[in-house]
């Protein structure tokens, strides 16, 4: 009825849940990058606390070249897009040399719509 | 597209490695 | 398939001007993968400034909406805005 936990679903949560100093679970962060192609006025706020854990956005892309089961939510459009950009690198990891998407898709293209 | 290509040659050459291949690519695709 | 065409040599073109750049060279493959990125990514874009033209009961998209889009990275709105200013000058 009450938006707050009960007294006794706090003591569970507490109990089961609640991440404790003794758990040494860092703080995450994504890796900070920079812009290459824009003169970045940005300043990277280099954090040197110890505990905290950079994630790797690189680290599992060997199995992002396709979705996982997903529930209830399905994936996002961003999300299915990116995954269907590696599932194609990974078709083409394995041409040498000529490229077939390349080679393709020039038959289409027309010299008055390059600006 | 200039990001992409920026960051896939600054990885080929992190690795000194003369052409941008698809895993330099792969490497900085998850940044854009 | 034709717009599609001159996205990847237009992407073709700018690896050229990078690889000359950093003397360095692209595969094929990689500018097909960042043609087909930016083909995709377009049409993510395209989407979403419809949609956010629509919400402002506009039908027509303006650069507002180009801003919104660009509202993840400040260095990129940083980057739009100045463009826009420089076209509306």
């Amino acid at each position: 009825e009450h938006w707050a936990l009960t007294s006794e679903e706090f003591e569970v949560w507490d109990r089961l849940y609640r991440i404790q100093d003794s758990d040494g679970i860092k703080n995450v962060k994504l890796p900070q990058v920079r812009f290459e192609s824009i003169r970045d006025m940005e300043e990277i706020k280099e954090s040197c606390n110890e505990n905290i854990h950079e994630l790797s956005l690189t680290e599992w892309r060997i199995w992002q070249n396709r979705p996982f089961p997903t529930h209830m939510v399905d994936h996002s459009d961003r999300c299915n897009n990116f995954i269907s950009i590696m599932e194609k690198i990974e078709l083409m990891r394995h041409e040498e040399g000529a490229c077939t998407y390349d080679s393709e898709l020039m038959t289409y293209l027309h010299k008055d719509d390059i600006i | 597209v200039q990001e992409a290509v920026a960051r896939a040659a600054r990885q080929a050459k992190s690795e000194d490695l003369p052409t941008v291949d698809l895993e330099h690519l792969e490497k900085v695709l998850p940044q854009l | 398939e034709r717009l599609k065409a001159a996205v990847h040599y237009t992407v073709g073109c700018l690896c050229q001007e990078v690889a000359e750049e950093k003397g360095i060279e692209f595969s094929k493959q990689t500018i097909a993968a960042v043609s087909e990125i930016t083909f995709s990514q377009c049409e993510i874009f395209a989407k979403d400034l419809e949609m956010f033209a629509r919400h402002a009961k506009r039908s027509t998209i303006n650069t507002e909406d180009v801003k919104l889009l660009a509202r993840r990275s400040r260095s990129l709105l940083n980057y739009i805005t100045q463009k826009s200013e420089e076209l509306a000058s």
